[in-house]
């Protein structure tokens, strides 16, 4: 004999239920309220990119006008030759020092291999490009270079989530609206069985 | 009333919550795949220990050039930057000075990008982060369509019920419900035997609780 009959046991399934049923309903409306927010945000970054562009635009003519002054200096003649090679001989050890100690104590890491590979960029290096501060204007071409593909892969992956949330959204969940009186019965066929319950959906589908 | 189920006409449960499963999923993936990687690191201005200097080592050990950003701490380094040719070339100290300038105002430029880039990349997180959100939100819910096989009237089903007194495994004080969300394993929940069967406060405490057990899970 079961402690609680079973009619008692399809009371509390009942109103355990409309609770369930609620907090799904709950689940819902946070669902609509994240995709106003990231209606927001879309339209901030949509303002964003707009500064963005201007931005890069100004950006990269100015690299141009360098990088055109930077071949034209290269194309003349060198000039103060000696004096930046005799220079550039003392420079090389101490900046291999400083790297190499700064590498050491705050990258945690063993040096051998990077300090080969500095030496050789060094010995490769000349005092002319030192001079025109060449590095200078490769980093800056190098970090143009990496933004330039992260942006449009941030892009790529955005209109990717734009496309699903735009499908998701727009999926009859979302576009039958409450407003639609025909479709709109609080009062089913059945109140305590709601129609999504229905055993003969399938048929219907 | 943003879901009266009967105004969705003959649909069950599967079929309204599956392609939100998929679709939150799909979306998440594409934005969270390596998107931690992806973010640009914006080399530092200087090179000083107390701030955070992981972009400076990957430099390094990816480009030696990185290390000539060091070049203010070598006086011979400096006087090379000195060098003043013009008594040899005019025209090509013009060009420097040229260059320099140009240089200067591509840097400037290029940090006033940098800035708009960085609340670009911060907008995209913001995004990724509501995501996460919107899947933490639903992704109960979705993961019970997916158990869900059969039509059944109640999200709720309790199969028994039982206390110290009929099952000496129930802890003496409490009241044990055994019920299942749908088509989910078995979730056992106790309640304290000061809320009755007849309170109306009993269900819902039952109801919170399992669903809160499954919420768990389906985060693990």
């Amino acid at each position: 004999e079961p402690a609680v009959p079973s009619r008692e046991l399809q009371e509390m399934s009942t109103e355990g239920s409309k609770y369930v049923n609620k907090e799904i309903k709950n689940a819902f409306k946070e669902v609509k309220h994240i995709k106003s927010l990231m209606d927001h945000t879309n339209d901030e970054r949509k303002s964003l990119l707009l500064s963005l562009e201007k931005a890069k635009k100004k950006k990269e003519d100015a690299l141009t006008d360098t990088k055109d002054t930077e071949m034209k200096l290269k194309a003349s003649e060198n000039v103060c030759n000696e004096t930046m090679t005799a220079l550039w001989e003392e420079c090389k050890p101490c900046l291999k020092q400083t790297c190499m100690k700064f590498y050491a104590r705050v990258c945690r890491s063993s040096s051998g291999l990077v300090g080969h590979q500095l030496e050789e960029f060094l010995n490769q290096s000349s005092p002319f490009y030192f001079w025109m501060n060449g590095d200078r204007i490769d980093s800056l071409l190098e970090n143009d270079r990496q933004q330039a593909h992260v942006l449009d892969t941030m892009e790529d992956r955005f209109s990717q989530v734009s496309r699903i949330m735009d499908e998701l959204f727009h999926s009859r969940f979302f576009t039958r609206d409450l407003l639609d009186p025909h479709h709109f019965s609080p009062f089913g066929p059945n109140p305590r069985r709601p129609l999504y319950f229905n055993p003969k959906s399938r048929l219907a589908r | 009333n943003i879901m009266p189920f009967p105004m969705y006409g003959p649909m069950n449960f599967q079929d309204m919550f599956q392609p939100f499963f998929d679709m939150i999923h799909r979306a998440q993936q594409a934005m969270d795949g390596q998107f931690d990687g992806l973010l640009f690191q914006f080399p530092m201005e200087e090179f000083t220990e107390g701030n955070d200097n992981r972009s400076v080592c990957k430099e390094i050990r990816h480009n030696s050039t990185g290390c000539l950003r060091m070049k203010d701490q070598c006086a011979k380094c400096q006087e090379i930057l000195s060098v003043d040719c013009s008594a040899s070339s005019p025209e090509q100290s013009q060009l420097r000075e040229e260059l320099s300038s140009s240089l200067q105002l591509a840097e400037q430029l290029s940090q006033q990008y940098d800035e708009l880039f960085r609340s670009y990349q911060q907008k995209m997180l913001n995004t990724s982060a509501l995501l996460k959100q919107l899947n933490e939100q639903f992704n109960w819910v979705s993961q019970l369509a997916n158990l869900t096989q059969r039509e059944d009237p109640f999200s709720l089903q309790v199969t028994t019920v039982a206390s110290h007194s009929s099952d000496s495994s129930v802890p003496s004080g409490f009241t044990k419900v055994v019920l299942r969300l749908f088509d989910s394993d078995p979730i056992s929940v106790t309640v304290p035997e000061e809320v009755s069967m007849n309170n109306p406060k009993f269900m819902e405490t039952v109801a919170e609780k399992a669903l809160q057990e499954y919420r768990q899970k389906s985060r693990v």
